[in-house]
């Protein structure tokens, strides 16, 4: 099974179209390999990223760098995966 | 009995196929289950088929879960069919609707990909189909119609989340969708539920230019968002994939349009902007709910307009 032990989830309010541009040029960038939740396609929708925790520090610096603000949504999807896979396991038991 | 069923929880795929057993077993004179083919891993794929009678009556196409890792969409199917089973009879607008029309539900679109999100990857998005001369397997089913195939907001790499596919239709689990509505010829209305952005778009994504009913198409989905938002406050947007979202080609709704299916629309559901996909199971009947009022009221403007 895939883990995702440590990877955050960022969303991104994009300001700007510079900063839109500089989103899909990193939704190309193959080496962070990150995975886009919600694409950059306008400043009025949100863009949500998870980032494999081998890149978590390089994505915020290049934010950061550029002054696009973000919040990590989610801080460790492995945390929450197991907690969702828990509460299904949970359910199933009540319903048998 | 599909009362002890919790709707509130995220179910593997066998629970929501024994399950729709127990809802076509307590409502045998108005739901049927059909099986419309199988999928590439030779998984069945179920239709249930909401009817009162008649043959061939103009009918309203509803599927969930074409992206497998959107589990609030499946959820949201399993709990509207409910609640159509439950509500006929007693809702009269329902009741005439089902009187003059027939609802057909695929409540997983793609099933190889949802029970791969249950058992190796909780991300997964397309189909699983193996791509010949690639390791990376599987294909967007949202990019694979014939509708636009393979131009701008699809991607041509195996690898990609958004890959297209080798030809249109190539993905056994939209060719069963395909032959099914195409051999049907009598839907009216065809409506796609992904998660999550809270939006409910209308065509095209392939192409940005309007489609030719654009303004009633607008209109009509502006009606249902107002209706969805009245019950908890949640902000949809509408409009044409291609202006709302990005240009996208091969969707469904778009061939749906194209092949005159004038009330075609897509839902994005519920966004909390804490959870992305992976929405709480507690959101599901709150989502479901909302969604339902929206889904009602475009059901009966096509009931309502007749073409």
């Amino acid at each position: 099974e895939r883990l995702f032990v440590g990877e955050q989830v960022l969303r991104v309010n994009v300001e700007s179209e510079e900063q839109m541009q500089l989103l899909q040029a990193l939704e190309t960038q193959e080496e962070w390999e990150l995975d886009f939740w919600l694409h950059p396609v306008s400043t009025e929708l949100p863009v949500d990223i998870r980032v494999p925790r081998s890149s978590v520090s390089a994505v915020t610096e290049f934010l950061s760098a550029h002054g696009i603000p973000y919040s990590v949504i989610i801080n460790n999807l492995q945390e929450l995966l197991d907690e969702e896979k828990a509460e299904m396991m949970e359910n199933q038991m009540k319903e048998r | 009995s599909t009362r002890s069923f919790n709707f509130g929880s995220y179910h593997p795929i066998e629970t929501i196929y024994s399950w729709m057993d127990t809802l076509v077993a307590q409502h045998p004179k108005l739901v049927t289950k059909q099986e419309i083919g199988r999928s590439y891993e030779n998984r069945p794929m179920y239709v249930l088929k909401f009817s009162t009678g008649g043959n061939n009556r103009p009918a309203i196409w509803m599927d969930t879960g074409i992206h497998s890792r959107e589990w609030v969409s499946q959820a949201t199917g399993v709990w509207t069919a409910n609640k159509i089973a439950t509500d006929y009879g007693t809702d009269a607008s329902l009741t005439s609707l089902l009187n003059t029309m027939d609802i057909y539900m695929l409540l997983l679109a793609n099933p190889d990909g949802y029970a791969y999100t249950h058992s190796n990857d909780r991300m997964w998005r397309k189909t699983r189909s193996k791509n010949s001369g690639s390791v990376c397997r599987g294909v967007d089913p949202n990019r694979n119609w014939n509708a636009g195939f393979g131009g701008p907001g699809a991607s041509r790499n195996p690898c990609s989340d958004s890959y297209h596919g080798p030809s249109a239709h190539s993905e056994i689990e939209v060719k069963n969708v395909v032959d099914l509505v195409r051999n049907h010829g009598n839907f009216k209305s065809f409506i796609s539920v992904h998660a999550y952005s809270q939006l409910l778009m209308y065509p095209y994504g392939y192409s940005c230019k309007s489609v030719p009913h654009q303004s009633e198409l607008d209109s009509v989905g502006r009606a249902a968002v107002q209706k969805l938002t009245s019950l908890y406050g949640t902000r949809y947007k509408v409009g044409s994939i291609c202006n709302i979202i990005y240009q996208a080609s091969g969707g469904s709704i778009d061939w749906s349009y194209d092949i005159g299916i004038k009330y075609s629309f897509a839902f994005e559901l519920r966004d909390t902007g804490r959870y992305g996909f992976i929405l709480p199971a507690n959101q599901i009947i709150p989502t479901a709910s909302e969604t339902w009022l929206a889904l009602k009221h475009v059901m009966e403007y096509v009931r309502d307009h007749p073409y």
